[in-house]
């Protein structure tokens, strides 16, 4: 890994572990959140690229996270004594305020790789921990259109804190603390994305953006105010009503 | 049936509500279903209690969830519906207390409706608005405009959301269904939600339903 960045705005390039460490904490304290003591995974092996982005820089990390093990019967279906998961993660770091933008995690088969490694895991040229092609445009240019100009533009962390804060006056949001407010930031820029994907897919002329939801995940938008009894329980059977013939 | 129908013009509809942080959909959905019912038998628009259906039915979860069929019935075993005023929303499970002598309106029965698309629009336009269940796909993020998810996407059979059908048309061309949501006039358009009508988009006619008073 070169240990001097070239000048910003050039293309991504590998780093030395040291200048992974603040933004792989800062996604694995996001993977973490919310679980209570000795519940909480641990960080295995990092490696990561960093590119310029107007102020900050953008990172894209590949870490593999070791979940602790499953005692509690009934929260796990399948008791795993360990299970070791590679995640992809992309944190913005600004001045020092981390903003976790994508995060995407499978379980490694440790039975399969052995010694809960990916064959070729520190080979840079493993295709593990290539950002893909689809990869990098899925992520990056479906939803930061701007990221496809290098370099970044300058205000695009000021651009989306500035929608997060309109979204915050708008609704009137309070969060605990600056902790839960970056959190919901990250999530809020997560909604962007999916936002724009079903945008992408509607064949109608629905608009979609920012809402009173924008600041939750999908899972708490479902567990909180949908109904998952509506698909799973038959329900009393009723009489088809008469057709209706004049109108 | 008629090009178009709106029930909101025609006094049948109560004011959008807001369930809250409760998955109380189905209740907002028979309730506004038996307001248009009872508007339309009786001529007089009440705002009915959801509460009442959260404490009292025992059959479906509050807010964790319920379907309109066993709503209707939980109503008729009850006795009928108080109104909004008199069993005020809470959005959250409490005691049951309702009381009969408070009850302002009854049902007698409840019908399954065709999953036709057409007839169903035939039926709501001579009968009321509809109770019916969606794929609430994308509604997180709805801001306005007729919605018409890919079908992959918005699956018929993953139905989440319980809602009200309360009218249909065109706008350019593209047919909808008006749906009174209950997600508070500060989502969607004033807190309605419009899907593509015709296609069986998000399986608008999977579940469709009425209350009968006779």
């Amino acid at each position: 890994a070169s240990s001097k960045p070239p000048a910003a705005g050039a293309q991504a390039w590998e780093l030395a572990s040291p200048e992974l460490r603040e933004p792989a904490r800062f996604a694995l304290e996001m993977y973490n959140r919310g679980r209570a003591a000795g519940t909480r995974a641990a960080l295995g092996a990092v490696r990561g690229r960093v590119r310029r982005a107007g102020r900050g820089s953008l990172y894209s990390l590949k870490a593999t996270l070791v979940e602790p093990p499953c005692n509690d019967p009934t929260v796990c279906q399948l008791p795993v004594s360990k299970k070791t998961l590679l995640c992809s993660f992309e944190v913005l770091d600004e001045l020092g305020k981390h903003m976790l933008l994508r995060r995407d995690c499978g379980p490694v088969d440790t039975k399969t790789t052995g010694a809960g490694r990916a064959p070729g895991w520190f080979s840079p040229a493993s295709p593990l921990f290539q950002l893909s092609p689809d990869d990098r445009n899925e992520t990056f240019s479906s939803f930061l259109p701007l990221l496809n100009k290098d370099p970044l533009p300058q205000d695009f962390s000021v651009k989306m804190a500035s929608i997060f804060k309109d979204f915050v006056t708008t609704y009137n949001r309070t969060y605990d603390s600056q902790e839960e407010a970056s959190w919901r930031m990250s999530v809020f820029a997560n909604n962007m994305v999916r936002a724009q994907k079903i945008q992408a897919l509607d064949r109608g002329t629905a608009r979609y953006g920012v809402t009173k939801f924008s600041d939750l995940t999908e899972e708490e938008f479902r567990t909180i105010y949908l109904n998952p009894l509506l698909k799973d329980a038959p329900g009393r059977n009723m009489r088809p009503a008469q057709p209706v013939t004049d109108v | 049936p008629p090009p178009q129908w709106d029930w909101r013009n025609k006094g049948a509809v109560t004011n959008v509500k807001d369930q809250g942080m409760c998955g109380s959909c189905w209740a907002f959905s028979v309730t506004g279903n038996v307001e248009g019912q009872w508007f339309l038998k009786r001529g007089t628009l009440l705002s009915l209690s959801e509460q009442e259906l959260l404490d009292c039915d025992k059959t479906d979860k509050a807010c964790l969830g319920g379907l309109p069929s066993n709503a209707y019935s939980a109503i008729r075993t009850l006795g009928g519906l108080e109104t909004e005023d008199d069993y005020s929303y809470r959005g959250r499970l409490q005691t049951c207390s309702f009381s009969a002598e408070k009850a302002k309106v009854y049902i007698n029965d409840s019908v399954e409706l065709s999953k036709n698309e057409q007839k169903l629009a035939a039926w709501l336009a001579k009968n009321g608005p509809v109770s019916i269940a969606i794929n609430a796909f994308g509604m997180q993020f709805y801001r306005h405009g007729i919605s018409h998810p890919l079908r992959p996407l918005c699956s018929p059979w993953l139905i989440d959301h319980a809602v009200l059908l309360v009218g249909y048309g065109n706008r350019s061309a593209i047919p909808f269904w008006a749906i009174k949501n209950s997600w508070g006039t500060d989502w969607g358009e004033e807190g309605y939600y419009y899907l593509h009508r015709g296609s069986g988009a998000c399986g608008v006619n999977i579940m469709a339903s009425s209350a009968v008073i006779n």
